[in-house]
């Protein structure tokens, strides 16, 4: 599979609803410190699961738009991932033999809820997790790499270090 | 199953020996358990570049450490074929020659699967297919796709 | 003593805060303690970068965070004094413009302190008096001073 | 007072004795990953007290220069610090009214031994430590800032951070 788009509303600096499309390839982010940037891997790390506290976040409720000086707060953040399903990976999801050509995977939350959905249907986090490992997706793997954290695997203590080749394997 | 996990180590450590051989231009590196044969002891990391002793894992500099982290986590790619790797400054402590190497074997992972690499480096944007700028104003961050010529 | 750790608060607070002021451009920063008055309790830091909501620290980008934590310690040294600063490569999450601000100040300090540093990065350097070249061979370093023009 | 110079040999990476003079103004210090910058860092926190944990060894052993591929390992590690005296903050160390345009601070390590000398003269850490302070120099100060190190005080925990405050009042 691959990333085709990130759609994300009220999801920590981005107030409005901001779509952005993913190609193959190498994609670079740049942009000026503060900008945003490491906000839009939170989104996807958000979505594709991970805690707050893996999102510089002590609760979740801090991930919605808090307003900045000038705005008012969002009552809610979402963000939607869609992905790529033109090799059928997800197709034992979609029910009664039916297929399409992209799923998304949706997670919201307000001060006072968090939901997971599919294909804009509510899911629980388990099937989230399950939809993922189809598609060789993990979301505390080592193919996502917060800021700061590179050198994570070379400080780790030898046996969690293990555990991850155990996941591998 | 004790056979998965030993096979898994042996084939994973090949791979990193072999990336971190192209990273450090030389030198050698394997992944060795604690205790040999005991899957549930640690796993270690030793790294040697090239003239150097080996040494404990802890004095190897910032821009070697990141680079020993690079060939752990694509070795482990190499094995489990994910279908994207997404990485926020991974290049912060490179020198402009390790800069290069690393955005060309990232170029190179590029063509197998998604690559998407935030950075400040202008060298790592060279390797681009495409660029993404974020932008903020007033406290509302924006995203404009960028022309990379 | 009481007394002279809140006064010492309350001077080092008026200097990170005009610290901070240079570093971001605006925006306001304070020291104060968890429990106010209570002088065993932690110390916490509130920095609010100019047209955002002041937030948890660690919600603050990398960058960001590099330039509180200087803000810190630059304001400790107006009110400490010590002879020197030895920096080892603190502008690795910053970017140009932030590397600029950084410099300026480190060079205004270095005229009344000394100031080494350890940089990969070409601006830095832009604003130093004198640069020392580190190489390796055959796994032993050697050092040469180097003409900046 | 300001550093002269810095007089290393057979420390990490430094296997001959190794002369760095510094003057006032602006010194940058630059060079390829892994070159030994940040060894030159760790020597004069070694000097100055710090201990092996702090400057990426287990033990004060692994300081002292492992002879790499092509050389032998050395037999002790020794750095001495020369310390600027013309504003005399140092003349009462220096006994019976006598002075001197600079004073050094030495330590050496052996696989077996460890020593502290002041103008060349054995001395004890805790004569280092109070050679240091006359001249407002702390070790474990937000003067000396390490690779990797410059958000600590963002990340530390704030009775910690209230204790750095304590120290400086
Ligand atoms: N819930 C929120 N609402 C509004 N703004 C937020 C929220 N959470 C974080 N921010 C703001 O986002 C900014 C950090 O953005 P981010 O970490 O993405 O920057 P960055 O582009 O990665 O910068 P750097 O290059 O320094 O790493 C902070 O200034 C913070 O105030
Ligand atoms: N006792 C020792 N004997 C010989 N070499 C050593 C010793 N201790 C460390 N080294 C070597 O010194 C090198 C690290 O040097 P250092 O950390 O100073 O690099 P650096 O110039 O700061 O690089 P970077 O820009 O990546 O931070 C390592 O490769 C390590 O093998
Ligand atoms: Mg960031
Ligand atoms: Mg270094």
């Amino acid at each position: 599979t691959r990333i085709n788009k990130v759609v994300l509303s009220g999801f920590k600096s981005f107030q409005k609803k901001t779509v952005i499309p993913f190609f193959d390839g190498l994609t670079t982010i740049v942009g000026e410190n503060g900008a945003g940037k490491s906000n839009l891997f939170d989104a996807i790390s958000f979505v594709m699961g991970r805690r707050s506290s893996q999102l510089r976040a002590d609760r979740l409720e801090q991930l919605i738009f808090n307003g900045g000086e000038r705005h008012s707060p969002a009552e809610e953040a979402q963000v939607v991932l869609h992905l790529d399903n033109q090799e059928s990976v997800f197709d034992r999801f979609l029910g009664n033999g039916s297929t399409a050509p992209e799923i998304t995977l949706g997670r919201r939350i307000t001060r006072s809820s968090s939901t997971y959905t599919f294909m804009g249907r509510a899911c629980s986090r388990a099937q989230v997790d399950e939809i993922l490992e189809a598609a060789k997706i993990d979301p505390d793997g080592q193919q996502l790499i917060a800021q700061g954290m590179i050198t994570d695997i070379i400080k780790k203590n030898p046996v969690r270090r293990r555990e991850i080749l155990d996941e591998v394997s | 199953k004790r056979g998965r996990f030993l096979e898994t180590l042996a084939a994973v450590t090949v791979q990193f020996d072999r990336i971190f051989k192209e990273l450090f231009q030389g030198g050698t590196a394997s992944l060795e358990l604690e205790t040999p044969g005991d899957i549930s002891s640690g796993l270690l990391i030793k790294a040697h570049p090239p003239e150097k002793e080996p040494h404990v894992l802890d004095s190897l500099s910032g821009g070697e450490q990141t680079l020993v982290a690079a060939a752990f986590i694509f070795a482990l790619q190499e094995y489990q074929h994910a279908p994207f790797f997404i990485l926020d400054e991974i290049d912060a402590a490179l020198d402009l020659m390790n800069v290069t190497r690393l955005s060309r074997m990232l170029r190179d992972y590029a063509k197998r699967l998604q690559v998407i690499v935030v950075s400040h480096n202008e060298e790592t944007v060279r390797h681009a297919d495409r660029a993404y700028g974020v932008t903020m104003k007033n406290g509302v961050s924006q995203v404009l796709a960028l022309n990379l010529n």
